[in-house]
């Protein structure tokens, strides 16, 4: 699925 | 973390540390683009707002403030303590040209129309061209400092390596953000050209330079 929204990355 | 995110963020720092390193110890910034550095300066600032608002990882946090200092650090050696050196006649991209797209586009193509996921998508719009003035500088003077290509490299190995990270985290963990990946794809794109020059000049010991 879309990890939309999460930003974990630089 | 995996190990290509991990290698990008190292080429990342790496390429700031390798900009800031080269102003300082030469105490000049020729050749250098502030224009670029303004806007990996604002890149930053939009995207990293979620310090204060999500805490991710001491990791994360830590590399978010060293990226913002470092950059803020760039600008502040270019605009003003080494000012006298900016090689501003060369430095003539319009800016409006990229930031204005990236605005509307992050207005347009977003996850969520709220200020601070607007604000992390126009970053991402923005890094992705941010780079634009230094290669349009490098190709109006039809040359580049050998360290300025190694800032140059370091800046696009970081995309391809978050590529790979990407395919890596899409079958991995079932992870991908799709704003992300075509922004990530559009900028290591435009570095295409420039690798090409870097293997078979720069490394080879020969000056960046571009056929009159």
């Amino acid at each position: 699925a879309s990890s939309k929204g999460i930003h974990d990355e630089l | 973390m995996n190990i290509f995110r991990l290698l990008g963020d190292i080429s990342h720092l790496l390429a700031i540390i390798i900009l800031l390193r080269k102003i300082w110890m030469s105490r000049s910034c020729a050749g250098i683009s502030g224009k670029s550095q303004l806007l990996f300066g604002l890149v930053y600032t939009t995207r990293y707002l979620d310090l204060i608002t999500s805490y991710i990882s001491l990791y994360n946090s830590v590399m978010k403030v060293v990226f913002l200092a470092a950059s803020y650090a760039t600008i502040y050696l270019m605009y003003v303590k080494f000012k006298a050196t900016y090689d501003h006649n060369h430095d003539t991209f319009r800016i409006e040209f990229l930031v204005v797209p990236a605005v509307a586009l992050a207005l347009l193509i977003n996850h969520d129309f709220q200020v601070v996921e607007i604000l992390w998508t126009f970053s991402i719009y923005l890094e992705s061209v941010a780079i634009l003035p230094q290669l349009f500088m490098v190709s109006k003077t039809g040359e580049a400092e050998s360290i300025t290509s190694h800032y140059l490299f370091a800046l696009g190995v970081y995309r391809g390596l978050y590529l790979l990270n990407w395919i890596y985290r899409f079958w991995a963990e079932d992870h991908y953000d799709l704003i992300a990946i075509v922004a990530g794809v559009v900028q290591t794109v435009l570095y295409c050209d420039f690798f090409y020059l870097y293997i078979t000049k720069v490394l080879r010991g020969k000056k960046l330079q571009l056929p009159a």
